[in-house]
């Protein structure tokens, strides 16, 4: 693992004397090579290197006894830092409902996702609605439907209307039917390059002024991510991230990737299908998890 | 990269960050990349775009070493059965939506399976891609054991002499154990239901999956053996550069690449066009 690599290459720093940038070039590049196996995205590693490069030839490594494992005690700080904190909250609004919209890539778990987050609303007291503005995917509404039905929690399909925008405007009315403190919208998935579903959110934003949207994003994605999430966020704006399926083996490095990138806070992770397996975001678990 | 004009350290590093950001992961694009520059060496290469296009075919040999049969999907037996599998979300049900609507159009008779018993809508689904492509499907209520609807698929893919039976499974992690026991439960029950089916163990694998992917392939590999993969969501702007190495290490083909969400968004993998994409 990491700490046993860096041992080695101090080891053979030991006679050197005085560590620098220079002669821990090997050091950072094995640190690279973790969070590249990781996932995190190249740009976000380069800008990260740099980062703990000043305090890794500074007297915490240089002084100790075990430099290595300094050096991953750095790496590991400055992953939960940039990680960001645990902020698993959804800021609820004074005059209700809080209205949250769940967007992302095709299968990332969003349906999944949005009937947790509503069980939890549930649980707090936040009576909420689900919005079934999926319109595309074959047995998407039956989908959203079933998981409400299992928790006992109303789902709006659009009485009539299998436009998305519409679909969404209806439901603020049907919310205050209801006496619902939330709505929770389940949107399709799409591609960030389509241009046409993306004008879509837009519009669905435009129109119901959602508060919170949460980007939902797999685990397991790859170098991508970072396009990905980008162009989320300057196409609609994303306030909060949920990261799926960290019940797998997936190091996860796509977290920092994302969160890199947006600046956003990554506040739910998904670790199951089943609907309570459904966490906060805890930085420093994710981040012991990205180093492997 | 190429207009830099310059065969220096700089260039293959660019080189070698290409194929990282690609999803080749950083182990493989730095075996590749030393590999290239004995090349050039050897060689003599002096034009940057020499040295690309050598990149390309290198890439190109690797994805070759398999047979180019491998690389094809060819029902040849009566029914010819085709298990699909693969972890939450990757586009199993879709994929198998395309698939046998192709078949279909070359005048075949398909069955679809809905084995994903699990999943809310799941059998909905699938109902609704066999209704796009006129195929019957065999289906339980929810919740029933997968094992059962696949061994009343078998049965009546043989009773009524289907062309090609496609099964569903429900999504799985490969790190679940119980999921990956079921799923060797029902290549078990079609295996003695009719000998040497499945005739193809299909992984379906979402192109922008990172690093994961290997071990994705590894474990199902291991559990069941997969015959080919199916890539998919390669219209998004991820590369897929992760099946260079499964292709590599573990020696199984990708046979299908999907291009969207559409019935026709099917195509068959081919290196070249992969590997330019790469590139762009
Ligand atoms: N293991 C695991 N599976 C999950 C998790 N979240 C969702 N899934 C599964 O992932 C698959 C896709 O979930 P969906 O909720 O349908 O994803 P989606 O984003 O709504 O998909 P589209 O609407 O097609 O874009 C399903 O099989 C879910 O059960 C999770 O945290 N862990
Ligand atoms: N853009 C794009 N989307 C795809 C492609 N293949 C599948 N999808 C989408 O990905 C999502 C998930 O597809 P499914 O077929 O439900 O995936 P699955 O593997 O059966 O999911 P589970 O059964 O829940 O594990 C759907 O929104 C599909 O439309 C593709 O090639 N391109
Ligand atoms: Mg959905
Ligand atoms: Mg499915």
């Amino acid at each position: 693992n990491l700490t046993n690599k860096l041992e080695t290459i101090f080891k053979k720093l030991r006679g050197y004397g005085k560590l620098n940038e220079d002669n821990i070039k090997d050091a950072l590049r094995e640190v690279r090579i973790a969070l590249l196996e990781a996932d995190v995205n190249l740009n976000v590693v380069k800008e990260f290197i740099e980062k703990i490069k000043v305090r890794a030839v500074g007297q915490e490594v240089m002084s100790s006894l075990t430099p290595g494992q300094q050096v991953v005690k750095i790496v590991n700080e400055e992953l939960t830092t940039m990680l960001g904190g645990t902020n698993s909250s959804i800021a609820l609004v004074s005059k209700p409902p809080t209205i949250i919209m769940m967007v992302g890539l095709q299968g990332s778990g969003k349906t999944t996702t949005s009937a947790k987050l509503a069980r939890r609303l549930l649980k707090e007291g936040q009576l909420p609605l689900l919005v079934a503005a999926d319109v595309y995917r074959p047995a998407a509404i039956e989908q959203l439907n079933i998981l409400g039905k299992e928790l006992a929690i109303p789902v709006f399909n659009g009485n009539g209307t299998n436009n998305p925008v519409d679909i969404c405007k209806r439901s603020l009315a049907e919310a205050s039917e209801k006496g619902c403190r939330s709505i929770v919208i389940d949107t399709a998935g799409r591609l960030h390059i389509d241009e046409e579903l993306m004008q879509e959110l837009k519009n669905i934003k435009s129109e119901i002024k959602p508060h919170e949207i949460l980007f939902v994003a797999d685990a397991m994605t790859g170098q991508d991510a970072v396009n990905v999430a980008k162009t989320f966020n300057e196409h609609i704006g994303i306030d909060g991230i949920v990261l799926t399926k960290m019940d797998g083996d997936a190091r996860g490095g796509a977290a920092l990737s994302i969160r890199s990138v947006t600046g956003k806070p990554i506040k739910f992770i998904g670790i199951g299908e089943k609907l309570d397996q459904f966490e906060s975001f805890y930085p420093d678990r994710v981040a012991s998890r990205i180093l492997g | 990269i190429i207009g830099r004009g310059k065969i220096d350290e700089d260039f293959f590093e660019g080189l070698e960050e290409l194929l990282i950001t690609a999803d080749v992961g950083v182990h493989s694009a730095s075996r590749i990349i030393s590999g290239l520059r004995e090349d050039v060496k050897k060689n003599k290469l002096k034009e940057p775009k020499d040295v690309e296009q050598y990149l390309k075919s290198e890439i190109l040999k690797i994805i070759k070493s398999l047979q180019p049969s491998a690389f094809s999907l060819q029902p040849k037996s009566n029914p010819f059965v085709i298990m699909v599998i693969g972890v939450n979300g990757s586009g199993k049900t879709t994929t198998i939506g395309k698939l046998a609507s192709r078949y279909m159009k070359e005048g075949k008779k398909v069955l679809l399976a809905a084995g994903d018993t699990f999943r809310a809508a799941a059998i909905e689904q699938l109902e609704i891609w066999g209704k796009r492509s006129g195929c019957t499907v065999i289906k339980h209520q929810s919740g029933a054991d997968p094992s059962a609807v696949i061994y009343d698929a078998v049965q009546s893919a043989k009773a009524r002499e289907y062309d090609i039976l496609i099964a569903d499974t429900a999504g799985r992690l490969h790190t679940k154990v119980n999921l990956m026991e079921e799923m060797k439960k029902i290549k078990r029950i079609m295996g003695r239901e009719l000998q040497g089916a499945p005739h193809e163990i299909l992984m379906v694998l979402d192109a922008t999956t990172g690093q994961n992917a290997v071990s994705q392939a590894r474990l199902f590999n291991e559990a069941v053996g997969i015959t080919g993969i199916a890539l998919t969501k390669l219209d998004g702007t991820a590369k897929g550069g992760v099946v260079i190495n499964i292709i590599d290490e573990l020696k199984i083909p990708v046979k299908l690449i999907g291009v969207g969400e559409g019935v026709d968004d099917l195509r068959e993998f081919e290196p070249e066009a992969f590997v330019e994409a790469l590139f762009d």
